[in-house]
């Protein structure tokens, strides 16, 4: 088995895939500090919906799997459009 | 297959296309060909005609860009996003961009042109990106040879439910992509591989890990891009760390193919059906129609009294498609029927599904 990303930098990781998520699943992040609204997470609902389109467990999180898809290489349309 | 959002589509069929530029990592007379190999890959399955044009506002226009190229849409370098392409429109609608830091190639070196020029044109005619990890319009790379390509069938289905079928009489058909548990499913050729499970379909391989609970899809071609699809028999030597696939008519790299007579098959046997090595006797059996062969690894030559039928041996299992050895049984596949035969006893103990290996 390929080590699993624990041993790569968290940042790098979340990095990762809040660029992806915003590239391909319409993930919307302005930074702004806000206080959490109902609990909704969205860049977990929009990893869910990368999981979900790539057939992978839909856990949520950035597991080993998900991160393998994340950095292959693609189409940079989107995968969800508005 | 999925329509892009609003169902954009070209009002005429007869579309035209531009080529702005010129990677420099190919000669262009590739670059052309790659281009219109992939418009083909379209206009052979929907009623779809492009001509090429030095005009302007051609429909389609295909330029290799850097980075940052005015479309909002920034290339970031080598790898990452290879390319996108725009929905059927006026101005920048069809367009194809190509990032020109890619490693372009006309074959499976980097990347291949021809594959990803195919899928981006996709976009141009009105498709967005499917989740069948066969199809063209699935969102990330996966190199084929350009000479084996066969449109799937959900990117037909996609064109044609845009553009209607072409007027033939016998409609093209593509490759589906197997599901491990489709009932129906069938092998090719199945080995083991340093304690995994492949099983060959078509341009597909299944890999099943004895302690991953779900099976891998990918294409052979991700982890062996010059082997052929198709593979017709496979078998590990386990004492050689070596695993020998036979496909009729092989095209492979230097030193290959062998041909199968050097075994010590008669000129008359064309193909073999299936192959599976006992690591404990050194023996390797081949199943070819009705009949198999059993070949003396150590000797390096077929053992006398071959062939002879399978039925006398091994009972009434039929036609072998696969055959794999593991945990000191034999397991024989015939159609969607797998056999679990006991060498010791030379009797087959169970009977169960094709597909009883991938935990559906």
């Amino acid at each position: 088995f390929p080590l699993g990303p624990e041993e790569k930098d968290e940042g790098q990781t979340i990095n990762l895939v809040e660029t992806y998520l915003q590239n391909f699943y319409n993930l919307q992040i302005d930074h702004q500090p806000r206080v959490r609204h109902g609990g909704k997470n969205h860049l977990v609902e929009k990893l869910k919906e990368m999981q979900e389109f790539f057939g992978l467990e839909v856990t949520g999180k950035p597991d080993l799997e998900t991160l393998e898809i994340m950095n292959k290489p693609r189409c940079g349309v989107p995968d969800v459009q508005q | 297959y999925v329509f892009t959002p609003g169902n954009p589509k070209w009002k005429r069929n007869n579309l035209t296309y531009r080529i702005v530029n010129y990677t420099r990592k190919m000669r262009q007379t590739d670059v052309d060909e790659a281009i219109q190999k992939a418009l083909n890959v379209w206009s052979s399955v929907a009623p779809l005609t492009f001509q090429k044009t030095e005009d302007k506002d051609a429909d389609i226009v295909i330029s290799f860009a850097y980075r940052d190229h005015q479309d909002n849409s920034p290339f970031d370098g080598p790898n990452g996003q290879l390319a996108h392409a725009f929905q059927p429109g006026e101005g920048i609608g069809g367009d194809v961009h190509l990032d020109e830091e890619e490693a372009w190639s006309k074959d499976g070196r980097g990347y291949n042109l021809f594959i990803v020029l195919a899928h981006e044109l996709g976009h141009s005619l009105g498709l967005s990106h499917s989740d069948d990890p066969g199809a063209l319009m699935y969102p990330t790379y996966a190199y084929t040879d350009p000479n084996e390509f066969i449109l799937p069938q959900d990117d037909i289905d996609g064109i044609q439910a845009i553009y209607g079928q072409i007027n033939a009489a016998v409609q093209p058909t593509g490759p589906k992509t197997p599901q491990a548990c489709d009932p129906n499913l069938t092998f090719d050729a199945i080995t083991t591989l340093r304690g995994e499970l492949i099983f060959f379909k078509g341009r597909y391989m299944l890999r099943k890990h004895p302690e991953r609970a779900e099976t891998e899809l990918n294409f052979i071609s991700l982890f062996w891009p010059k082997l052929p699809s198709g593979i017709q028999a496979a078998y590990e030597n386990i004492e050689k760390d070596e695993v020998l696939l036979f496909k009729e008519d092989m095209t492979v790299p230097h030193g290959y193919p062998k041909p199968i007579h050097r075994l010590g098959f008669p000129k008359t046997v064309k193909r073999v059906n299936a192959a599976y090595s006992d690591e404990t006797t050194g023996k390797t059996y081949f199943f070819v129609a009705d009949r198999y062969w059993r070949y003396d690894e150590n000797k390096k030559s077929m053992d006398q009294g071959y062939p002879r039928k399978i039925v006398h041996d091994f009972g009434k299992i039929g036609r072998v498609d696969a055959a794999f050895q593991t945990d000191g049984y034999v397991y024989f596949f015939h159609g969607t029927t797998q056999f679990q035969f006991d060498p010791r006893s030379k009797r087959i103990v169970s009977q169960r599904k094709s597909i009883s290996w991938f935990n559906c």
